[in-house]
């Protein structure tokens, strides 16, 4: 483990929050893509199934299991509990258009070619994506809450120190793992123009307003 | 060392 890891961590399980915490507090899930959202769940839950096989450390553990429940929480606060606030007439991203490239791919490009091996690489490949529903919900309304705006920058700075922490692994442990690299460095890009106007407009009171 | 199938990060 290093700082930059669990700044990412800590980064992810703070965004995970926020994003909870906007939904049952506003008991509105408005500006939300719950495409994202389940996404996010699919991610979490082939990328974990290793709970059931290999213990790596109680930390490691505990904070699967708060992404997996935390992500079905949210999936079921937005198509259940508070199903009559959700934006579906903006929330259209064919998601399938990522789901069947990421499964491709991970069959394609892989580790090993087992099953566990193959849904953790999808999983990689899909996290990459996720967020690019929201992204794209963002643009059709042409702006954002600030809490959904801070959400947004806390979930991209969670990849943008994990790829710190490659950095740190490559030159002080000699381990690096490519295919979580360059999916990390894909998924930080996706985020770019959002930081440029998290950093822009809303540090500076503003709403987040995307030039329609 | 190229990390194989045990994935210690989140």
């Amino acid at each position: 483990m290093n700082i930059f890891r669990l700044l990412g961590d800590l980064s992810h399980l703070l965004a995970i929050i926020i994003l909870l915490l906007k939904i049952w507090k506003t008991r509105s899930c408005a500006g939300i893509s719950g495409k994202s959202q389940i996404l996010f769940a699919i991610v979490y839950t082939t990328r974990y199934l290793d709970l059931l096989t290999t213990y790596i450390s109680a930390y490691n553990t505990v904070m699967k299991l708060v992404f997996i429940v935390a992500s079905y929480a949210t999936v079921y606060l937005m198509y259940v509990k508070f199903k009559a606030t959700y934006d579906h007439n903006h929330d259209t991203f064919r998601i399938e258009f990522l789901l069947v490239p990421a499964l491709i791919l991970a069959l394609l490009i892989n580790h090993e070619f087992t099953v566990l091996e193959v849904l953790w690489t999808f999983s990689i490949y899909l996290e990459s994506v996720a967020i690019l529903p929201q992204l794209f919900l963002v643009s059709k309304t042409g702006e954002a809450e600030s809490i959904t705006s801070h959400y947004l920058f806390a979930l991209g700075s969670y990849r943008a120190l994990y790829l710190l922490n490659w950095v740190y692994r490559y030159f002080v442990e000699d381990h690096y793992e490519l295919i979580a690299i360059v999916a990390g460095v894909v998924q930080t890009i996706l985020y770019c123009d959002f930081f440029y106007l998290y950093i822009t407009k809303v540090l500076k009171g503003k709403k987040l307003q995307l030039p329609a | 060392t190229q990390n194989q199938s045990s994935h210690d990060e989140l």
